[in-house]
């Protein structure tokens, strides 16, 4: 199967925010969400990596407009986990290369992320699903990244889609 | 825009690969899966959340058959960043609720997560998309998870797929 590189989303309208150093333990996962539904706060992207030491940190994006109440339900889901703290990013720019057939061809991951190191852009977190890499970095870098995946990729600017929701 | 859940899915032909403790700069990400795609290792998902004290975790999913060169890249890839080591669990399942409108129903991810919980099923890695809430779960628990999630979501069995690649 051959990988078709459809084209480079980015987003700038959400946050960043992450529960840092939750108990590994059933239902935790549940609780910060829970929480979150119950305070009307909208979830895009979810996060969650390997614990060390019986903990994890959960992270998530939402609206920018949901931050006010993201903010103050995580500080009551850090108190209520005794997670240790909870952090946010206002800034952030959620990029994605969609495409299908990425998954047997592991030199597409490998190209979006060499293209954004060498236009100096840190990537922050990589979520994947079978027909997007998606990648949240620092938001005011996000004309550099896009200007570089389309040129790395041969897109031309008519394959660029802000995702607005 | 109502949330609708079309089914679960369940793979369990993939095994799970962490470098632990890479450096957080341009680059990184870039090096670990060029060195995968040198490898031919296929990859699936690709989890990377937040740094702490300039290092994260980058962890990715792999055909078992792709395993054996997996952790021999793996290996050279943490000398080569100075990462601490890497970790290998070649006994994962992954669940995936399939879906759309999940964004605007944060109710839909507490409400996976707290079938898994009440299922004694623990979430090691989380990763979404606008239409999937992938979780990578122990592997001898799929069948506790998936049936747990039908019932949860009103789903007849006809809805299990089995993701085969
Ligand atoms: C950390 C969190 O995902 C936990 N393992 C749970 O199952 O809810
Ligand atoms: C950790 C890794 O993603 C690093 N931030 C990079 O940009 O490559």
């Amino acid at each position: 199967e051959q990988a078709i590189i459809s084209g480079v989303t980015h987003d700038t309208s959400e946050a960043k925010v992450t529960i840092r150093d939750v108990p590994d333990r059933p239902g935790v996962a549940a609780l910060v969400f829970t929480r979150m539904a119950d305070a009307n706060v909208n979830v895009d992207m979810i996060i969650q990596n390997v614990s060390e030491d019986g903990t994890t940190d959960i992270s998530f994006t939402s609206p920018k407009t949901d931050l006010v109440r993201a903010k103050r339900a995580a500080e009551a889901v850090v108190a209520e986990l005794q997670a240790r703290t909870y952090s946010v990013d206002e800034s952030i720019a959620k990029i994605s290369l969609v495409g299908a057939g990425m998954k047997t061809h592991p030199g597409v991951a490998a190209q979006m992320f060499r293209t954004l190191a060498e236009a100096g852009v840190n990537i922050d977190l990589i979520s994947t699903s079978s027909i997007r890499i998606s990648c949240v970095i620092e938001g005011d870098k996000v004309g550099v990244a896009v200007r570089a995946l389309h040129t790395s990729f041969g897109l031309d600017s008519g394959a660029v889609v802000a995702e607005v929701s």
